[in-house]
C-alpha cells in the first residue's frame, strides 16, 4: 500500500485543472514532474512483486525473484538494454484480448538476437536512432540504435517474456537497406 | 512525376523526391493524395486590457492573425527499408524532424515527430501545428472525440445552438482532440482520421484538411491567472516534445476483412492508449535454457 500511495497522491494532485491543461507556473510544472517520477519509482516495487507473482517466482527468495525494471523509452534510454549482454523483456498486455506489439529497445551495438518464450529465434532489426533523439536535453544514454521485434499474440491481461542476447561478430545476413539519403526512385 | 512509392504489407505511401514531402497514402485499398507540413502561428501579444487585446498564453490560443507560416517547404529525407518496418525520416529544420513508419501487419501509418526547442526569435511566440491536406470534399465538417467516447460533429464557423459570428478564424474553430479527429467525403464514402497519443487542439480550417497543434511557446501572460508567460523549459532549454499520430484512411462504407473502418480505428486507439507495458531484467549471464 505504501508503495502505491505515492503515485495515488501524485495522481490526486494532478487532477487539478492546472495540471490537466498546462496552466501552471514553471516551478509547479517541475514539481508535478518530480511527484510523478517519485510515484513511478515507488510503484515499480509493486509491479515487480506483481509480475513475480504472475510468473510464479518465489519473491522471498532473492535467487528466483526477478528484478524487473522499466525504462524511459520516450527518450530511447534504458540502463538494462544498453549495459547487459543478455536480458529478458517481459511484455504485459493490459487489454482483455490478444494483441501484437512492436518492441523497441535502445542499444549500443547492432548484433543482437531475440528468442521467443519457446526459444525460437525471431526476426529482429537494428535501426539507428534519429539525430534529434540523441540531442534531447537531459537524455543520459550512449545508445545510438534500437532493436525492433514483434511480440506476437500477447495473451489478454497476461504477458510473454523474450530473451535478448548479444551475439559475437557482425550480423552478416542483413535483410534491410540502411538509411539512404535522397534515394533514387528506381531503387 | 518525381514521386517515390514505398510499400509494406497492404499499406503504401508516396513522397516527392524533390521536396521530401508526403504526396499520398494507400491503405484499405484506397489511395488518397495527401500532403503533410509543419507550420506555425505567431502568438498575439497585447496588453490584456480587453478581449481584443488579450495575449495568446497558457489559457488561450490566439494567433496574431489567421496567417500560418511554413517552417520549411522541403525536408531532407532518409529511408530505411527493412523486413519488419519501413521508415521514412524527414528533417524539416534543426528543431523539427519526423519519422514516418509503415509496419508489416499493421493497419495505420505512424508519424513520430520530434519538435523543439522552439526558437525564441521574432518577438511573438510560435504555436506549432502539423497539417494533413487531402482532396476530400468535406463540406466544412469535421469530427472530434470527447474523452475518447462520443464522436462530435463540428461545422466550421457554426454552433448548433446560437448564431455565430467568427472574428478569429483559426482559434474560433479549434476544438479539443482527446484521441481522434477525422474528416469524411460523403459523396465518395472516404474517411481520413488521425489518432493522437495525447490530447491536442485541432481543427479543419479548409475542406479536406486536418491540423493539430503539437507544441507552443508564448512570451506574454494572458492575464487569466497563471501570471507567467508559457515558455516551458527543462535543463535550461525549451522543451523538446516527441509524439505520434496514427493515420487511418479508407472507405467508411465497405468492410475491410471482417472490420469496418470505425472498428479498425477503435482497435488502434485501444492498443495505443492502453499500450502494452515493457519490463526488462538482466539475466546474470544465464543462457535461454538456464534462465527458462
Amino acid at each position: 500500500e505504501d508503495n502505491l500511495n505515492s503515485l495515488r497522491e501524485a495522481m490526486g494532485v494532478l487532477q487539478h485543472h492546472d495540471a490537466i491543461t498546462g496552466t501552471e507556473k514553471q516551478h509547479v510544472a517541475a514539481d508535478y514532474a518530480r511527484l510523478l517520477n517519485r510515484g513511478f519509482n515507488q510503484c515499480s516495487t509493486a509491479t515487480k512483486t506483481a509480475l513475480n507473482k504472475l510468473a510464479n517466482n518465489d519473491t522471498n527468495n532473492s535467487s528466483t525473484a526477478v528484478e524487473y525494471q522499466q525504462c524511459q523509452f520516450n527518450i530511447s534510454e534504458c540502463t538494462v538494454s544498453e549495459n547487459e549482454n543478455s536480458f529478458v523483456v517481459t511484455i504485459y498486455n493490459p487489454l482483455s484480448r490478444p494483441v501484437n506489439n512492436y518492441v523497441r529497445l535502445p542499444v549500443l551495438h547492432d548484433n543482437y538476437e531475440v528468442h521467443d518464450p519457446e526459444g525460437k529465434k525471431i526476426a529482429t532489426e537494428t535501426i539507428s536512432l534519429p539525430k534529434a533523439i540523441l540531442n534531447i536535453p537531459g537524455r543520459d544514454s550512449k545508445a545510438t540504435q534500437e532493436i525492433l521485434f514483434l511480440a506476437e499474440n500477447l495473451p489478454p491481461l497476461g504477458f510473454k517474456t523474450y530473451y535478448v542476447s548479444k551475439t559475437e561478430g557482425v550480423v552478416s545476413n542483413k535483410t534491410h537497406q540502411e538509411f539512404q539519403a535522397n534515394p533514387n526512385k528506381n531503387s | 512525376n518525381g514521386d517515390v512509392e514505398v510499400t509494406k504489407g497492404d499499406i503504401g505511401l508516396t513522397y516527392n523526391e524533390e521536396t521530401g514531402l508526403l504526396t499520398g497514402i494507400k491503405m484499405n485499398g484506397e489511395y488518397i493524395p495527401i500532403t503533410q507540413k509543419f507550420l506555425l502561428y505567431r502568438g498575439f501579444i497585447g496588453n490584456n486590457g480587453n478581449s481584443a487585446n488579450r495575449s495568446s498564453g497558457a489559457y488561450i490560443f490566439r494567433p496574431n492573425d489567421s496567417n500560418v507560416y511554413t517552417v520549411s517547404e522541403k525536408a531532407t529525407i532518409e529511408t530505411y527499408l527493412g523486413s519488419l518496418i519501413v521508415e521514412i525520416r524527414q528533417t524539416f529544420s534543426d528543431w523539427i524532424s519526423q519519422t514516418i513508419r509503415l509496419y508489416c501487419s499493421e493497419n495505420f501509418v505512424e508519424f513520430d515527430w520530434i519538435v523543439g526547442p522552439i526558437p525564441t526569435d521574432g518577438g511573438n511566440g510560435k504555436e506549432i501545428i502539423t497539417r494533413y491536406t487531402t482532396t476530400l470534399k468535406t463540406n466544412s465538417t469535421f469530427y472530434t472525440d470527447s474523452n475518447g467516447k462520443e464522436i462530435l460533429k463540428r461545422v466550421r464557423n457554426f454552433r448548433p445552438t446560437w448564431d455565430l459570428n467568427v472574428f478569429e478564424n483559426a482559434s474560433g474553430n479549434y476544438y479539443p482532440v482527446t484521441s481522434k479527429i477525422s474528416i469524411r467525403d460523403e459523396t465518395n464514402g472516404l474517411e481520413v482520421a488521425v489518432l493522437t497519443d495525447r490530447p491536442e487542439g485541432g481543427s479543419s480550417l479548409s475542406d479536406g484538411e486536418i491540423e493539430l497543434m503539437i507544441h507552443r511557446n508564448c512570451f506574454a501572460d494572458d492575464s487569466f491567472g497563471v501570471g507567467e508567460a508559457l515558455n516551458e523549459y527543462a535543463y535550461g532549454k525549451g522543451l523538446v516534445v516527441r509524439g505520434s499520430h496514427y493515420f487511418s484512411s479508407g472507405s467508411f462504407l465497405k468492410l475491410t476483412g471482417d472490420q469496418t473502418l470505425a472498428s479498425q480505428q477503435k482497435d488502434i486507439a485501444q492498443r495505443k492508449l492502453l499500450r502494452a507495458w515493457t519490463f526488462l531484467a538482466p539475466t546474470d549471464g544465464l543462457s535461454f535454457k538456464e534462465y527458462k
